[in-house]
This record gives C-alpha cells, sequence and structure tokens, in this order.
C-alpha cells in the first residue's frame, strides 16, 4: 500500500458517498445517469468476486463491502426509491455499445483464461468507460448541479492517483499490470476534458457547471 | 515476481 493508491481509494469512497448524499438528502437524482451507476454495480460485482476465493486484508475486504453496499443502495435509490425523478429522457447512452465491445475484449486480451480473470478483466475495462453515461448527459442538458460536478471531480481523481500508485509501484517493486494501467489511462483520459471544465467554471463559484 | 492473478488493489 502506497500514499498514492490509499488515497486514490480515499477519493474513490468520498465521490461514492458524495453521490450517495446528494440524491438521498435531495430526495432526487436528476441529473444523474441511472445508467452509469448500474454499470459501476456490475464493475464492483465482477471484480470483487474474490471476495469469496482470496483473502487479502481486512482494508481490502471492508472497502470492497463498502463500495458494493453503496453502489447497490445508490442504484436502488435512483431506479426505485426516487425513480420518478430519474431523466430517463437524458440518459439515452446506448450501453450495449459499451458492454459489447468490453465484454468481447476481456475474452481476448487477459491475464488467464478462467471465469474469475476474464470477469476481472471484464471489470476493469467497463470500468474505463462507466462513466460515459454520466459525461454524455451532462453534454446533452448541458449543465451539471456542482455537487454532481464534486462527484465527478474525485471520481477521476481516484483513478489519476491510481496511475499515480502504479508508476511508484513499477519504480519501487517492479509491479506492472498492463490491463489496469491502460484501461486507468483510457479512464482517466476521459475526465480530461471534464477536469478544464471543473477548474475553470466550477471554481469560479457559478454553482452550476454549464457546458459551453 | 508479483503473482498477476491476485489483484491486491480495489
Amino acid at each position: 500500500m502506497n500514499i498514492f493508491r490509499l488515497s486514490g481509494d480515499v477519493c474513490h469512497l468520498i465521490a461514492i458517498i458524495i453521490l450517495f448524499l446528494k440524491i438521498w438528502r435531495s430526495k432526487s437524482c436528476a441529473g444523474i445517469s441511472g445508467k452509469s451507476q448500474v454499470l459501476f454495480a456490475l464493475v464492483f460485482t465482477t471484480r470483487y468476486l474474490d471476495l469469496f476465493t482470496s483473502y487479502i486484508s481486512a482494508y481490502n475486504t471492508v472497502m470492497k463491502v463498502v463500495y458494493l453496499l453503496l453502489a447497490y443502495s445508490t442504484v436502488g435509490l435512483i431506479f426505485f426509491r426516487f425513480r420518478n425523478s430519474y431523466d430517463s429522457e437524458s440518459d439515452s447512452f446506448r450501453v450495449e455499445f459499451l458492454l459489447v465491445p468490453v465484454a468481447g475484449l476481456s475474452f481476448l486480451e487477459n491475464y488467464a483464461f478462467t471465469p474469475l480473470e476474464i470477469l476481472w478483466t471484464f471489470s476493469i475495462y467497463l470500468e474505463s468507460v462507466a462513466i460515459l453515461p454520466q459525461l454524455f448527459m451532462i453534454t446533452k442538458t448541458g449543465e451539471a448541479e456542482s455537487i454532481t460536478a464534486h462527484y465527478l471531480l474525485f471520481l477521476g481523481l481516484y483513478r489519476a492517483l491510481y496511475l499515480a500508485n502504479w508508476l511508484w509501484r513499477f519504480h519501487t517493486e517492479g509491479f506492472y499490470d498492463q490491463i489496469a494501467v491502460v484501461s486507468g489511462v483510457v479512464q482517466t483520459i476521459f475526465y480530461c476534458d471534464f477536469f478544464y471544465l471543473y477548474f475553470t467554471r466550477v471554481l469560479r463559484g457559478s454553482g452550476k457547471m454549464s457546458l459551453p | 515476481e508479483y503473482n498477476i492473478y491476485n489483484h491486491d488493489e480495489l
């Protein structure tokens, strides 16, 4: 464990908590892509099956359980409890265009052709594109509440910090997980445009982040 | 040598 990875995990947890609390307290999921949240729940489900097969550390186990609980709770809030505020019109990204290529690639490019390993690979590839429905929804509505922007900021920072973690681990222990690194770079690149908007608009205190 | 299969990262 190193500071980059720990702060990455903390950012990830903060992002997930920000989103959950935003929906819970405002009793509305307006502006939130339910599709992205379903994809994230799928990412955690396919990645954390090793909860039942291998024990790494208390931290690892606790964080996986917390991520799974919050992810499914958020999906539950969006599609059940506050479903009347779910803007399915704007959340129109065709997720099959993500799922099919990601599933295909995870069968072609993986470390081992075993069920757990292919599911892990699927989750890595899927995570790199899971935010696209949310980013697409924001470009479609043309704006995002600043709380949603903060959520995206922490979510983008988390994987960027993981890139630093992989640099550090490569430098200190020769660790190199090519699938995770390449996907992490792609994932972070998708946030670059948002980061620019965030630091030029949201931080100007304009309340909402309105896209050009 | 790091065993790539036991993914120890979240």
